[in-house]
């Protein structure tokens, strides 16, 4: 899965990849105080044999914890979960419907995209991604934005939930790159020196078919240098 | 002879037509016999149909002439039946039979050497129950029959997800000739016995075609809900999946008079230990017996932890019946349980409550008029939650239970005095067992559509489903949106159809498939009989709009309802003479419905117009 960052107080944008095996399970946001926390589940190619250069893999299973309101929320591309105390209610994509319970609401818009609202000042949209059902090889998958968070603790964490609080960084010496249209940088971030490439990303809030592009600075290797410690220390052992 | 012919007619033909379009089944009864006789013969034509069905035509072709059915507004249909009875040639056609069926009868002389053809056509909303469809018919010819066939053709735009035919007289032999096929949004179920296979035997002239044809089908529920538009009218039917079950609070008010000693009891009894078996964890009950007096199993309403069913099953085992029948105050103190433990917080604040009342006889002790006793609950309750009544046996005052449950936004029925009575006390609680959505309100935009039919329900339950149809008016605006609020177990709900009127005509322009204006037939089906129950409770000015109501649409639509009559006119001796075809009432006694209806072959009217004593 790809990851953008926006920082508006550089007025730009930051984006890495994140590779890792299917079936692993990487944690997004993590905040001790509200005790919010959401997973990710990674998915791969329909046929794992197939020869395609580079394989990709995206979200296929998010999970979304609030221990204070004793809800969790289940997201895959085929239904969407909720539990409350324990008791389950399910809905598919195919449905339309809001649900609302003592300051939670969820919206589900059928076959697009669900808006999960927690209190007031933490908002997530998740996008469904449908592919070609006899696509050889890919298959659906989820993305997940986080719209605010302005009521999250300063001491969130994960993968994106570290990039709530304001950060800065510094981008100089634009050179040539191996692409000519995707020039090379050297970016200065959370004390490290990196190189990174300024090329595009696609945020799919409001057209999950085609999704719009963000021009940003992409850091290489699992965004090795901007996350704090390594990509592999993010990894959960399950969803909830 | 051949067996073909039995007492000189032979029945060249049986045909069962259905054909079920979103749920409204138009089904069509056709039978054609021939006389062989030197002399003229009667012939006669039965056939049975659900009670819920509305009978939309009839007719007699004799030698290429038809003699159709005019439906009629009651009091002018009795007037001609009246005349008509004066002179000896008349007959009601249809009677109560059974439980859930109708018997039409009618029987005309053939002359030698001529042919009759019968065609009976009605038609019905099929109601989801525990989440199947089901459509009910009843076999049973005369003799054998050249050409006997059921066929049923099926057609919902949601897909059929699974259908099925239970037929109570197949044999390995006729397994052959039941298909049964589906695919997306068509299924048929076809049945066509060959003559031989129709025997009772190899060398039987007697058929072995005499039971049960029961059709279920579901469809597929992709989507919460589902809208539909033809010509002006549109149909939403509504049943979400998945969503947990609202705990409950049940009080069951239990008639333990004299009259329900013996077999009543030991049935009674042996049904409230199989639902006790099947109460949920998370909700609560108690139990209120009544008889000259009232007393209670425990004071307030009890959570259904193991340690309290056991003793509940204990307390069921036990109770005796002794006295009168104390209807006003047990309801009200039923209320006033579930009032104090809303108020005082025993019950979860989501969680809905139902009363469920069984009684045999009628109010004979404290409080015994039916308008005080309903003016009562009405106020005890205050709409705030439905009340249930189960009429048990024959002596049962049923329309007074009816009206009191119907006002109190729950629904009447009839426990038949018969071997089953516990498994149908059980059917009714699994019901309602498991409401999923409270204070269901549909809503659909104000200046797009008219005359709506019911469009709020204190529940949703599992298994059923939520339907509402209306007219309409404004073709300018491209989308239609329905809105769906209801309460559920965890949290409130809103669902959202939307529906694009230009994809929806093209969608449906499958027409072949689909018989007339079925939604607006289906709209005018479900307006009138919900007209008929409002009326049960309406008084003067407010009963007579009702009425004024549900005639205009019976007539317009040409549904033999308890407003309307149907006048066939009979060629018979040169001269003709009228049958009557009316909507035989709930309120005739179960002594009333037998099932020696069955097989009266030589039905003799009775010399006054008794069947028009009113059917509501």
């Amino acid at each position: 899965p790809h990851f953008i960052i926006e920082v508006p107080q550089k007025d730009g944008a930051l984006c890495f990849n994140i590779d890792v095996q299917p079936g692993v399970v990487l944690n997004l946001i993590r905040d001790p105080d509200t005790g919010i926390t959401v997973n990710g589940e990674i998915i791969g190619e329909k046929d794992p044999s197939s020869e395609t250069k580079k394989k990709k893999s995206y979200f296929g299973r998010l999970g979304i914890v609030d221990p204070q309101m004793d809800l969790q929320i289940e997201v895959t591309p085929q239904k969407i979960t909720l539990w409350s105390g324990g008791r389950r209610t399910s809905f598919t994509w195919m449905d339309t419907v809001t649900i609302t319970q003592n300051g939670l609401s969820v919206t589900i818009n059928k076959k697009k995209n669900m808006v999960v609202s927690i209190g007031d000042g933490v908002t997530f949209v998740i996008v469904l991604h449908e592919v070609w059902k006899k696509h050889p090889i890919h298959q659906d998958f989820l993305g997940l934005y986080t719209v605010d968070s302005h009521r999250m603790s300063t001491k969130t964490h994960g993968l994106l939930g570290q990039f709530f609080h304001p950060f800065d960084f510094e981008v100089f010496d634009v050179r040539p790159g191996s692409d000519p249209k995707k020039p090379d940088a050297t970016m200065i971030v959370k004390n490290h020196k990196l190189i990174v490439t300024w090329g595009s990303q696609k945020d799919y809030r409001m057209d999950s078919g085609h999704g719009t592009k963000v021009s940003c600075w992409f850091v290489h290797d699992n965004g090795s240098g901007l996350i704090d410690g390594v990509h592999t220390d993010y990894i959960v052992p399950t969803l909830f | 002879l051949p067996d073909t012919v039995v007492n000189g007619i032979e029945i060249y033909s049986t045909k069962i037509n259905c054909k079920v379009t979103s749920r409204f089944a138009h089904n069509v009864v056709t039978t054609r016999a021939v006389n062989h006789a030197d002399t003229a013969k009667e012939v006669f034509f039965d056939v049975e149909l659900p009670k819920t069905a509305f009978i939309t035509n009839f007719t007699i072709t004799i030698d290429g002439v038809t003699y159709p059915g005019n439906v009629k507004e009651k009091e002018v249909a009795k007037k001609q039946y009246d005349k008509a009875v004066s002179q000896g040639k008349t007959a009601g056609l249809v009677k109560a039979s059974g439980r859930k069926l109708e018997k039409f009868t009618v029987s005309v002389n053939v002359a030698a050497g001529s042919k009759v053809t019968f065609e009976l056509t009605y038609e019905e909303l099929l109601k989801r129950q525990k989440g199947k469809y089901e459509m009910y018919i009843k076999v049973q010819p005369k003799q054998l029959v050249n050409h006997f066939e059921i066929v049923a053709d099926i057609y919902e735009p949601q897909g059929i997800k699974e259908l099925d035919a239970d037929v109570s007289f197949i044999t390995n032999d006729l397994m052959d000739v039941l298909t049964t096929s589906f695919s997306g949004k068509k299924g048929q179920v076809s049945f066509k016995p060959t003559f031989d296979q129709q025997r009772s035997c190899p060398t039987c002239s007697t058929s072995l075609l005499n039971g049960d044809f029961i059709i279920r089908y579901d469809v597929n529920r992709e989507q919460p809900g589902n809208v539909q538009i033809v010509n002006g009218y549109f149909v939403h039917f509504f049943a979400p999946q998945n969503l947990p079950v609202v705990p409950k609070n049940v009080v069951f008010v239990i008639d333990v008079s004299g009259s329900m000693s013996g077999q009543k009891m030991a049935q009674t009894k042996e049904a409230l230990l199989h639902i006790l078996n099947d109460v949920r964890e998370d909700d609560f009950l108690n139990f209120i017996l009544f008889s000259s007096d009232v007393s209670t199993w425990k004071e307030n309403m009890v959570p259904a932890t193991p340690e309290n069913l056991r003793m509940a099953r204990e307390f069921v085992r036990n109770f005796r019946v002794t006295g009168a029948t104390n209807i006003n105050d047990a309801l009200l103190k039923g209320i006033e349980m579930i009032n104090k433990a809303r108020e005082t917080g025993i019950v979860p604040e989501r969680s809905t409550s139902i009363i469920i009342m069984l009684t045999d006889g009628e109010a004979n002790t404290g409080e015994s008029r039916v308008d005080k006793i309903q003016e009562n609950v009405r106020n005890a309750i205050g709409g705030k939650f439905p009340l249930y009544n189960l009429g048990f046996g024959h002596d049962v005052n049923y329309n007074f239970l009816e009206k009191m449950a119907l006002e109190n936004h729950g629904l009447a029925r009839r426990i038949y005095e018969d071997s089953d009575a516990n498994l149908q006390m059980q059917g009714f609680y699994d019901e309602v067992a498991n409401p999923l959505l409270t204070d269901v309100d549909l809503q659909y935009p104000q200046n797009t559509i008219s005359d709506i039919t019911q469009n709020n329900y204190q529940h949703f339950y599992d298994g059923s489903e939520i339907v509402v149809a209306g007219r309409v008016v404004d073709f300018e605006t491209n989308s239609f949106v329905a809105d769906v609020k209801g309460h559920g177990a965890l949290n409130d709900l809103t669902f959202t159809e939307e529906v694009d009127l230009k994809e929806m005509e093209e969608a449906l322009k499958e027409q072949e498939y689909i018989f007339g204006d079925y939604i607006e037939r289906l709209w005018a089906y479900l307006t009138i009989e919900q007209l008929l129950e409002k009326r049960k409770n309406a008084q003067g000015e407010e009963k007579e709009k009702l009425t004024a109501q549900a005639l205009d649409l019976s007539l317009k639509y040409h549904f033999v309802t308890p407003l309307t009559s149907m006048v066939v006119t009979k060629p018979e001796d040169n001269e003709d003479s009228e049958f009557i075809a009316d909507k035989p009432g709930e309120e005739v006694k179960a002594d009333q419905i037998s099932h020696a209806y069955a097989t009266q072959l030589n039905y003799q009217p009775p010399s006054n117009p008794y069947y028009f004593v009113d059917g509501d």
